[in-house]
């Protein structure tokens, strides 16, 4: 999952 | 929250006035696409209930302005097409595109349509603002509500610079975009705060 960078902003 | 106010403004404004004269449908067409190709985690990722909500409501709204001012009286009987002419679609989602295709940290779909968000977002007010520019005053609704879409992302960057202090939280793309985004607001800003200043009405050079 960490190496998802998952975008947390709108 | 100043993004969400912008669009409630703007919503309102329409409601209210019956009107969308000075408004750009192509703005909000670019903001359109900036969320599509922005928000298609909503599909397969789940970040929290506040962050999937916003985004379905920025979604239906900025869909939903643009069924009022292209398809629905009273409404869009005042939307003049020809006046609110920027061709976005070479000038701004080409670029964006490419810029989207070659700045990506990644080229995977997800990534390369994030970031070809950011620099269309950044640029997507033009078609407002050469609206505004052609037509010189502003109503009163119209100038809070390009203000409100002026510093919603002014306050991002106040967001990114704690984040960046507090949890060395790095956004070279969004920064980038942002401060493009933000510059091309100055010198609305300038006349809107001068408007407010004297109590006189904007009017644009």
């Amino acid at each position: 999952e960490e190496d998802y960078k998952a975008h947390d902003e709108l | 929250m100043l993004h969400l106010m912008s669009i409630l403004l703007l919503l309102w404004k329409l409601k209210k006035s019956k009107s969308c004269v000075g408004i750009s449908c192509r703005m909000q067409e670019c903001y359109a696409i900036v969320f599509c190709l922005r928000y298609l985690d909503l599909f397969y990722q789940f970040i929290s209930v506040y962050n999937t909500a916003m985004k379905v409501v920025f979604i239906s709204s900025t869909f939903y302005l643009i069924f009022l001012m292209r398809f629905q009286p009273p409404v869009s009987a005042t939307y003049d097409r020809t006046a609110d002419s920027f061709p976005y679609e070479q000038y701004l989602l080409g670029p964006a595109a490419v810029l989207g295709f070659i700045s990506a940290e990644e080229w995977s779909i997800p990534e390369i349509f994030w970031t070809a968000s950011i620099w269309l977002e950044s640029v997507s007010i033009l078609p407002q603002l050469i609206l505004l520019q052609q037509l010189r005053e502003v109503e009163n609704l119209t100038a809070e509500f390009v203000a409100t879409m002026g510093a919603y992302r002014f306050f991002y960057i106040l967001n990114w610079i704690y984040r960046y202090f507090a949890e060395g939280y790095v956004n070279w793309i969004g920064w980038l975009g942002g401060i493009v985004q933000t510059g091309l607001y100055v010198d609305f800003f300038y006349y809107y705060a001068m408007s407010k200043w004297y109590g006189q009405k904007l009017v644009l050079p």
